[in-house]
C-alpha cells in the first residue's frame, strides 16, 4: 500500500464571517504540515516518526488548540494532553495535565519509548520528560491573549457552567441568533468559531 | 485539538493526538485525547485512529477502539466502522465531533458530526489535499 498521512486540526461549528485571510492561513497550514509528514514518510520514516513530527508542528502552530496557542483552563491558565501509538505492537504513550513541556506529543513518545508505563500526568509526566530530554519552558510561553480574550468571552456569558464549557457551540448558536455583528466579531474571521472548537 | 494518522511503507500504523482541552475547561479535567482507545488507537490488524470533538463522549463510547472492534470482529470496512461510531455510537452517549482514521491497505476516513473540520491527507507520491469543511 501507498504510505498515507492523514491529520486534522479540531472540529467545531464553521464560522459565517470566516474571512479571506484566515481561510488561507488555515489552508496552507494544514497543506504544509501534511507535506512535511508525508516527508518523513517518503524518506522511509516509521509510522510513528511521521505522526510524531505531524504533531509536532501542529502544536508549534498557533492556529491550533495544542501546546502554543492553547485554550485556557477556567483558572486562566494551560492544561495539555498528548498521545502516541503505535499499531506493529500496541506500544502506548501518554501525558496528561501538563504545564511546561513544550511539545506534548514528544513527551508522549519518550513514556512509550522509556516506561514500562503507558500514561503520567502532572508535575511527574515532566519530571520524567525532562529525564529524557524534553524541552520544558514557563507556562506563561502557551499563553496568547486572543486566547484569554475567548476565555473572558465565553465566562462573561457564563462563568460557572461545566457543561457550557463543553457546548460552547452553544454559546456561538445563541450569539448568532441575537446578535450576527457581535457573532461575527467574536470569530475574528476563524473559519471555524473559535468558541465552539471541539477540543 | 490536533492529530495525525499514519501507514508507512513497511505496512505498519500509527496515531499521536495532542490538545489544549476546551476553553474554560475546569481545571483537572481530562478528555478523550490521553485515553487509549477513545481518542487515540492504533492496531495494525484493523487501524489508526486520532478523534477530536467533546471527549466524554468518545470516552463513554471507547470510540476509537470501537471501529478497530466494529471492523476485527463484524467484518465492516474502515468506512463503514467509522461511520457506525461517528453517526450512531456517539449521538447515543451524546458526543459529538470528528475523527481521521487509516487502515492497512491505505483507506482513510474523515467522517465527523459537526458542522466544520480542519483536515488534511497526504500520499506519498500522491496528491496532497487540504480542507476546511
Amino acid at each position: 500500500s501507498t504510505p498515507v498521512l492523514v491529520l486534522h486540526g479540531g472540529a467545531g461549528t464553521i464560522s459565517r464571517s470566516m474571512s479571506p485571510e484566515k481561510n488561507t492561513a488555515y489552508r496552507r497550514a494544514l497543506s504544509e504540515i501534511a507535506a512535511a509528514g508525508r516527508d518523513v514518510l517518503a524518506a522511509g520514516g516509521s509510522a510513528v516518526d511521521a505522526v510524531t513530527e505531524t504533531v509536532r508542528l501542529l502544536e508549534e502552530n498557533p492556529l491550533f488548540n495544542a501546546a502554543y496557542g492553547a485554550v485556557l483552563t477556567s483558572a486562566g491558565e494551560v492544561e495539555l494532553d498528548a498521545a502516541v501509538m503505535r499499531g506493529q505492537d500496541r506500544a502506548a504513550g501518554a501525558v496528561t495535565s501538563v504545564r511546561r513541556l513544550r511539545n506534548p506529543v514528544l513527551a508522549a513518545r519518550q513514556v512509550m519509548e522509556h516506561s514500562h508505563h503507558v500514561l503520567f500526568c502532572g508535575a511527574g509526566a515532566e519530571a520524567f520528560a525532562a529525564e529524557h530530554g524534553a524541552e520544558l519552558v514557563d507556562p506563561d510561553w502557551f499563553v496568547l491573549p486572543e486566547r484569554r480574550e475567548q476565555l473572558e468571552r465565553v465566562r462573561a456569558q457564563d462563568p460557572h457552567a461545566f457543561v457550557v464549557d463543553h457546548d460552547a457551540a452553544g454559546l456561538a448558536a445563541e450569539n448568532q441568533e441575537g446578535d450576527e455583528a457581535e457573532a461575527s466579531l467574536a470569530s475574528g474571521g476563524d473559519p471555524i468559531e473559535p468558541d465552539s472548537k471541539r477540543g | 485539538t490536533v492529530g495525525a494518522v499514519a501507514l508507512d511503507a513497511a505496512g505498519h500504523l500509527a496515531a499521536a493526538t495532542s490538545t489544549g482541552g476546551i476553553t474554560n475547561k475546569q481545571p483537572g479535567r481530562v478528555g478523550d485525547t490521553p485515553i487509549f482507545g477513545a481518542g487515540t488507537y492504533a492496531d495494525d490488524r484493523s487501524c489508526a485512529v486520532s478523534a477530536t470533538g467533546m471527549g466524554e463522549g468518545f470516552m463513554r463510547a471507547v470510540a476509537a477502539h470501537e471501529i478497530a472492534a466494529l471492523m476485527t470482529y463484524a467484518g465492516l470496512s474502515l468506512t463503514e466502522a467509522a461511520a457506525t461510531v461517528i453517526h450512531e455510537r456517539l449521538p447515543e452517549v451524546g458526543g459529538d465531533g470528528g475523527l481521521i482514521a487509516v487502515d492497512a491497505q491505505g483507506n482513510v476516513s474523515l467522517p465527523m458530526n459537526t458542522t466544520g473540520m480542519y483536515r488534511a491527507v497526504a500520499r506519498v507520491g500522491g496528491e496532497l489535499q487540504a480542507a476546511i469543511h
